[in-house]
């Protein structure tokens, strides 16, 4: 059920 | 020069088991004023930070800055090798390829001294923004593990919802369905059975149950989880330690 989202549009690396 | 002696080895054992299985190459950056290290799962859905601070120690020195690449999986066995109630003194120098552990009994006069080899991990490092959320909530972390657990054997998503007047944890599954209802209360004599509730609007979020399954795992630190909120952010699970902390962000699901 749903879609899993990625850390990588939240958070950028540095 | 790092030196930073536990009072008593099982505190680290318990940081990492709180979080060796859902990431294996870390890089620990030790500072003046303690240890960090941030690692995401191979799936890049989880994202694990941890800091200890200075006062979680007994002792602490680091003259320079220097990071630690280690392998969880080998850490482990070497702090396995290492009784609860021994001081553990973990010893790097500044450009080190190797760090030392001494795990040392005072009352038996043991000392164990182990060598664990370094690992040049390249891994990118997230910058977490300060993010905004709608709900914080905290519960024993016995309570949530519990019900993670429970739902995670029906189903293979679990749902958090909350409303200003309760807290649900649901899910669905080929063999049926199952939900939790907690309403949040003040414990005063044992504040830290309470359950806690902050809501500015109510959320409902989606989570894959195989990486709360990770999250529990990191009870073993704390009698409490903060667990905070947004349907515009990663969920962000928080175990506190005396000095410090140990963060799980995770990615929720989403409805197409």
């Amino acid at each position: 059920s749903g879609t899993q989202g990625r850390l990588d549009s939240f958070f950028k690396a540095v | 020069m790092l030196e930073a002696k536990f009072e008593e080895a099982s505190l680290f054992k318990r940081i990492i088991d709180g979080f060796k299985d859902c990431v294996q190459l870390v890089n620990f950056q030790c500072k003046e004023d303690g240890i960090i290290a941030q690692a995401v799962d191979d799936s890049r859905v989880l994202l694990v930070s941890l800091e200890i601070g200075v006062e979680a120690f007994q002792e602490y020195r680091c003259d320079r800055p220097v990071t630690l690449g280690l392998d969880l999986n080998s850490l482990s066995k070497i702090l396995r090798c290492g009784n609860n109630t021994d001081t553990l003194t973990l010893i790097a120098e500044d450009t080190p390829d190797h760090i030392g552990l001494v795990f040392e009994d005072n009352k038996k006069g043991r000392v164990a001294e182990y060598i664990l080899k370094l690992m040049d991990i390249d891994a990118d490092f997230l910058k977490i923004e300060e993010l905004e959320y709608e709900t914080t909530i905290s519960l024993p972390s016995s309570e949530f593990s519990k019900n993670v657990r429970d739902l995670s054997q029906l189903g293979d998503s679990l749902s958090i919802a909350v409303t200003k007047d309760n807290i649900k944890f649901s899910t669905e599954g080929d063999i049926g369905s199952g939900s939790v209802l907690l309403q949040p209360f003040i414990n005063m004599e044992k504040p830290q059975e309470s359950i806690k509730l902050e809501m500015e609007s109510p959320v409902d979020l989606t989570f894959g149950a195989k990486y709360l399954l990770d999250i529990v795992k990191g009870s073993v630190l704390s009698e409490t989880i903060g667990i905070r909120l947004s349907s515009e952010a990663p969920a962000l699970f928080q175990f506190d330690l005396a000095s410090g902390f140990l963060q799980f962000f995770l990615a929720p699901k989403f409805n197409e």
